[in-house]
């Protein structure tokens, strides 16, 4: 469902150049559950961003069931976003103003659900990942690890086909990670294409596949 | 060094209070290396930022080096916090529009330094967490693990007699870990008082003590 091509990811800084990404060939099936590792800014969130069609490679392929994504115009991009892809990001990304409830709907207002299906599957949602109690809190009235959640149940809220998340479990205990963690194996016996980052091989010990990352490039790749 | 006794910080949402911390009593020595561990919205953050002046709790006390913060005035609290102590944020706070350089030398603008020692002793603090390549990069161009690293850089810049890490390895790799590990137990030998939120075993083994939180409330509180 997903091949890439010696794909490449360079930024310019003055006179150096940063090879973010230096030639990756990859391929995920459709029903792939797969960790990325590696070192501190060897690439995976870089990786990541150009799977989940939020950034553009250098040079290289990138074929998205089927599609090569370098020839997909806005629309089509902005559904693939929206629709077929549920990212999780590093850096949370929530809405400040708006409480976890409304953040969490904002995909199925961009679908076009109405508000009194919207709010019963928000809710849904967030009493999933354990968050029944906060939903009416800001982000900033909530916990690392609540932010965390919220992310997760907003990503996944629209039934993504393709799940991409950046350290899910990187501000959540030991208990609570394996709650999130039952929620993508559930995801995945459902047939979902689920990509985690995480730093943490006892994550990683719960997907089917390990990337290991290092420079740019990929390193090793083993089946588990 | 510091006591804190029969600690609450409730937050009043409507109807319901959220009682993030309910009656904490905690001391800890000048040279304490101190692990705080507890499931997600257990009030590790809340307790870390009270304990930082950067948050007042709701009723207890809170003595800091003989002084009872409740009863300093805002150039006592700034001094304590720009000199005495270092903190570094679980959601790292770096500005966005500088360069990390630039994010590193803020305390010692604050604090009066020269910009050529400034520069230096950025400099140096951002070689020793392994960003030598990185210093004329802002935020938006790090990784996830590499603003984490700035943020520990500019926390201990002033070389602050105690320090706040709340889930500093959050997004480090192993060996990464290891040297923000090793930097921790320098400044430990050193005679710094070091607190570190974690939700991860193994980086509280390098610690000396480690503090369990659940619901607002000590758990259990151990040397090891
Ligand atoms: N401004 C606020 N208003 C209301 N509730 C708040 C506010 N800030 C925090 N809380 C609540 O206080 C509780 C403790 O939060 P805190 O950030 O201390 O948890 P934590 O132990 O650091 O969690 P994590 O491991 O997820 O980072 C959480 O349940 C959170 O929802
Ligand atoms: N906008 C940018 N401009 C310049 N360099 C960048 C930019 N974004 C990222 N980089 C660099 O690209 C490299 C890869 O970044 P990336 O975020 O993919 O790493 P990562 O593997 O996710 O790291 P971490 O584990 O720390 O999150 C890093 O060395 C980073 O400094
Ligand atoms: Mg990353
Ligand atoms: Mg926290």
């Amino acid at each position: 469902v997903i091949t890439m091509r010696d794909l490449k990811r360079h930024y310019s800084m003055g006179e150096e150049t940063v090879k973010a990404l230096d030639g990756v060939d990859l391929e995920f099936l459709k029903n792939d559950y797969a960790a990325i590792m590696g070192p501190s800014g060897s690439g995976k969130s870089t990786l990541m961003n150009i799977i989940g069609c939020l950034d553009t490679p250098t040079s290289g392929t990138y074929i998205l069931n089927g599609q090569n994504v370098a020839e997909m115009d806005d629309d089509e991009l902005a559904r693939v976003r929206n629709r077929e892809i549920g990212f999780v990001f590093q850096t949370f990304n929530l809405l400040p103003r708006i409480n976890c409830l409304r953040n969490v709907e904002l995909p199925l207002i961009y679908a076009g659900v109405n508000p009194r299906e919207r709010e019963e599957r928000a809710t849904e949602a967030l009493n999933r990942v354990g968050l029944g109690d906060r939903i009416t809190h800001k982000p900033t009235e909530l916990s690392g690890g609540q932010i965390q959640r919220v992310a997760i149940a907003r990503a996944l809220i629209n039934n993504p086909s393709i799940i991409l998340a950046d350290e899910p479990t990187g501000n959540l205990d030991t208990a609570t990670s394996q709650d999130i963690m039952e929620i993508f194996s559930d995801l995945s016996k459902a047939g979902n294409t689920i990509i985690l980052i995480t730093h943490e091989e006892d994550i990683a010990l719960y997907t089917r596949r390990i990337i290991r990352l290092r420079d740019g490039r990929i390193e090793s790749d083993k089946k588990q």
